[in-house]
């Protein structure tokens, strides 16, 4: 039961930091089924870690992130190390979450998840054009969205019961800035929309914790005495 | 009535309140009022008691929302409102508990305002925070400056939010209302909402009202 100690209450996630022994071994077997599942010629090896996070399950589960990129050596050569390209064309980096499942007892490890987006660089033509990005999913976008999430986290001091939780909130998160983008587009007067503490609730939750559906049910108000008008300035 | 006018210039309006994750908005509308019109007829300004609404308002439904007509006739009925510190808000439904012995404010009876916006304005100036509903649909984004969201966005017939106006005025030549929220003072500017003056926006003159302190 040595693990339990390292762990928080049953089913919560642990924050890893990159040296951490099982999350390298669950990473290796990350990258091993990852090649294995693709048809790419060279071999493809992390080439940055973003995130990792244990909990503690029937064994142990890893969700990990992290950008995956092109190396020199084909699959068929047997080399030991692999240098990735300088070219960034070449390198074609993918930003990936995995979650592995790790039965320690059983020494065996399950690939459950393997989600993979291509970073798509800036491409400068000679007429140094760049293209434009808005209808395509960069990774600056993403990173960008989670860099904002977590600070929305630390500002509010969020806590979610899972990592399932914590991601449905940073979708609805997501959702709730494109609203506040329309809203700040449309908008006639001179206000700011963006990230409040709601940020992570969904409208119908909002309107339901926080807001009173009694007031446009016209037919309980009470009749009131009209107020007198003002007399003067 | 004047250009500009802002209670809180003139000690009418307490600090901004949090009614956490309750609908009780309605309670904070009706105290803010109460505590605003207290102020002018006794020239001291309390803290008056949410909480007392929620346990003791039975027209109303607590955190399930509530109408401010309702909640004047109740506080009538009740004899008046307790201090914040004498029955302290917990943010849901418990026993009531109320002792007239420490009721703190009073009132004789509550007005309705007209839905005309100049007319709110210079009622506003002359008599004190009025107790006021809008669509809060924008309010759950807003960040800070003046609000003044399309109509598709703040449908002026969806009201379902209470707040109080404590004044208006001007910012670089866009009207606005200075509302007084109840979502605590990390939320809008300082826990202020500022929503566009001259055009009904969100509602905001359908619901107007006010006690009344002899």
């Amino acid at each position: 039961d040595l693990d339990r100690p390292l762990f928080g209450p049953p089913g919560s996630a642990i924050r890893l930091h990159e040296s951490d022994q099982g999350l390298k071994k669950a990473l290796e077997f990350a990258e091993d089924r990852y090649n294995r599942g693709s048809n790419a010629m060279h071999l493809r090896k992390v080439s940055r870690f973003i995130s990792a996070t244990k909990q503690l399950v029937k064994g142990i589960r890893y969700t990990i992130t992290v950008e995956v990129s092109n190396t020199q050596c084909k699959k068929s050569s047997m080399l030991k190390t692999c240098d990735f390209y300088r070219e960034s064309q070449k390198l074609k980096t993918e930003l990936c979450v995995f979650e592995v499942w790790d039965i320690p007892w059983q020494d065996t490890s399950t690939l459950l998840k393997q989600k993979c987006q291509p970073i798509v660089e800036p491409q400068i033509e000679e007429t140094n054009k760049v293209e434009d990005q808005s209808n395509s999913q960069p990774l600056e976008e993403s990173v960008a969205l989670l860099g904002q999430f977590k600070e929305f986290l630390v500002k509010y001091n969020k806590v979610y019961s899972s990592q399932e939780e914590a991601e449905r909130r940073l979708r609805i998160f997501h959702e709730n800035l494109k609203t506040a983008e329309k809203l700040q587009s449309l908008d006639q007067g001179s206000a700011e929309y963006g990230v409040t503490k709601f940020s992570d609730l969904t409208e119908e939750e909002f309107r339901s914790t926080y807001l009173n559906p009694l007031l446009s049910q016209w037919t309980l108000h009470r009749p009131m005495k009209p107020a007198a008008p003002a007399r003067s300035p | 009535a004047p250009a500009s006018w802002d209670w809180r210039d003139h000690g009418a309006v307490s600090p901004v309140k949090n009614q956490g994750m309750c609908g009780s908005c309605w309670a904070f509308s009706v105290t803010g009022n109460i505590e605003g019109q207290w102020f002018l007829k006794n020239g001291s300004l309390l803290s008056l008691s949410e909480q007392e609404l929620v346990d003791c308002d039975g027209l109303d439904q607590a955190c399930r929302g509530g109408l401010p007509s309702n909640a004047y006739e109740a506080i009538e009925k009740l004899g008046g409102l307790e201090q914040e510190t004498d029955y302290s808000y917990t943010g849901h439904k418990q026993n009531c508990n109320f002792a007239t012995k420490k009721v703190a404010a009073y009132i004789n009876s509550s007005v309705e305002l007209s839905k005309d916006e100049k007319e709110i304005t210079a009622w506003l100036a002359e008599n004190g925070p009025i107790s006021v509903a809008l669509n809060a649909f924008a309010m759950q984004f807003y960040r800070k400056g003046v609000s003044h969201p399309l109509r598709i966005f703040c449908n002026p017939w969806m009201i379902d939010h209470a707040v109080l106006l404590v004044g208006y005025g001007e910012r670089k030549g866009t009207p606005f209302w200075a509302i007084k929220n109840s979502w605590g003072e990390d939320y809008g500017e300082q826990g202020y909402y500022y929503l566009y003056r001259g055009s009904n926006a969100c509602g905001i003159n359908r619901m107007c009202s006010s006690a009344v302190v002899n």
